[in-house]
């Protein structure tokens, strides 16, 4: 079972088509396992992207010293996961 | 769980659950449900359609799938509840008798079943298929990169390893190639949708180019009158349009293939979530989300009824 503690996902906003490209060749960016949930496209239209957390510092580095703007949209997935798996459980038994 | 009466459908279920619960719907309303196997996945896992229909031979079809990036567990819950809602509303409901009275409609309840076991036993965020690529170490292509639409364009990657690469070739994953198989032999299909979950969008062609369709006016106001209903119901918000400029350019996707085919109603449904919970969609919000996304999809059955081409 793969463990998500402590990747996040961010909302990231490009508010240009710069902020855009880069944030597309920040995709391409193999080693960092990205898993972009909403592609970059267009500005002003956000990007969500699920960051492992060895990479994160990589990640926020890379947007703040960019001008990015981002926010944590999810704190920890593997708490996420947990509570699903959780209330799945409880269905089981119910 | 043994009879389509008592099951959770409010819950998140492993596969072979959904497969019984399949079952348990063809043999409860077996004048109107049939359950048909288009094929299997890379993974040997058979692919189940519900086929809807009151008689007939080859009479003008719907088709609908659901779930093939495998993580967006709502869609399959919502697609297994909708077959429920068909079966059970028939005769009650004059919408559906109507329907079914001129057209059949197939629903794929587990596009990617392969991913959809692999996302609840090996890693959750799994979204694409789970076939080898030769020379690689990662596995898997994006399964709505795979058509032939604008196959290997903008918005897909050629890297094995990515969340969205198209695959090697066109129609290069079983599954993509069983549906496309499928719709080509039927010859009479009128109408196909496509359900994904993230962010609340109905959509319509294209998303490998920009351009618009030919049919833009009508596929738009079709897909206005059905997010209006689908947010009578809780107030859930969709944005409507082309894939390219309400999301993203993506290429090789279903319904753009679909439209590209002759199929005139061609839709891609992004149901609730506002991306706060990810694909983990709180279990409370199955029903909620497939009452509402059931407004919708009635409102596209009844002009796909009414405008024959």
């Amino acid at each position: 079972l793969e463990n998500f503690a402590g990747d996040q996902v961010l909302r990231v906003e490009p508010c240009n088509e710069e902020q855009v490209r880069l944030l597309k060749e920040l995709r391409a960016l193999e080693p960092l396992q990205l898993d972009f949930w909403r592609f970059p496209s267009y500005p002003n239209e956000p990007a969500d992207v699920q960051v492992p957390f060895a990479c994160l510092q990589d990640v926020k580095v890379f947007l703040e010293s960019r001008g990015i703007k981002y926010c944590v949209m999810i704190e920890d997935i593997q708490a996420a996961v947990d509570e699903e798996r959780r209330e799945m459980y409880l269905n089981q038994r119910r | 769980e043994r009879g389509s009466s008592s099951f959770n459908y409010g819950a998140y279920h492993p596969l072979e659950t959904i497969y019984q619960e399949m079952d348990n719907i063809v043999a409860e309303y077996p004048k109107i449900v049939s359950k048909l196997q288009i094929g299997e996945s890379y993974e040997k896992r058979p692919l189940y359609v519900l086929k809807f229909s009151t008689g007939g031979k080859n009479r003008p079809a719907i088709w609908i799938d659901a779930g093939i990036h495998a993580r967006e567990w709502v869609t399959q819950a919502t697609a297994l509840w909708t077959a429920k809602k068909i079966a059970s509303d028939y005769e009650y409901d004059p919408s559906v008798n109507s329907l079914l009275n001129t057209m059949d409609l197939f629903l794929l309840v587990v596009a990617n079943p392969d991913g959809y076991v692999f996302s609840h036993t090996e890693n959750r965020m799994w979204r694409k298929t789970r076939s080898k690529t030769p020379g690689s170490p990662c596995v898997g292509v994006d399964p709505n990169r795979n058509w032939d639409a604008g196959f290997g364009g903008p918005g897909a990657s050629s890297n094995p390893c990515s969340d969205s690469y198209h695959g090697p070739s066109a129609d290069s994953e079983v599954e993509v190639r069983s549906v496309v198989d499928f719709i080509k032999s039927h010859g009479n299909v009128k109408a196909f949708i496509s359900i994904h979950s993230y962010s609340q969008l109905l959509m319509f062609p294209y998303g490998y180019t920009c351009d618009n369709i030919r049919d833009r006016a009508e596929l738009d106001n079709v897909a206005r009158t059905a997010a209006n209903a689908l947010t009578s119901l809780y107030g859930t918000q969709y944005k409507v349009g082309p894939i390219c400029s309400v999301i993203y350019q993506a290429s090789g996707g279903s319904i753009d293939w679909s439209y590209n085919y002759g199929i005139k109603y061609s839709f891609a449904f992004e149901l609730r979530d506002t991306g706060r919970h990810g694909f983990l969609l709180p279990a409370d919000q199955i029903i909620p989300t497939a009452r509402e996304t059931w407004m919708g999809l009635k409102s596209i059955f009844e002009h796909v009824r009414d405008h024959p081409y």
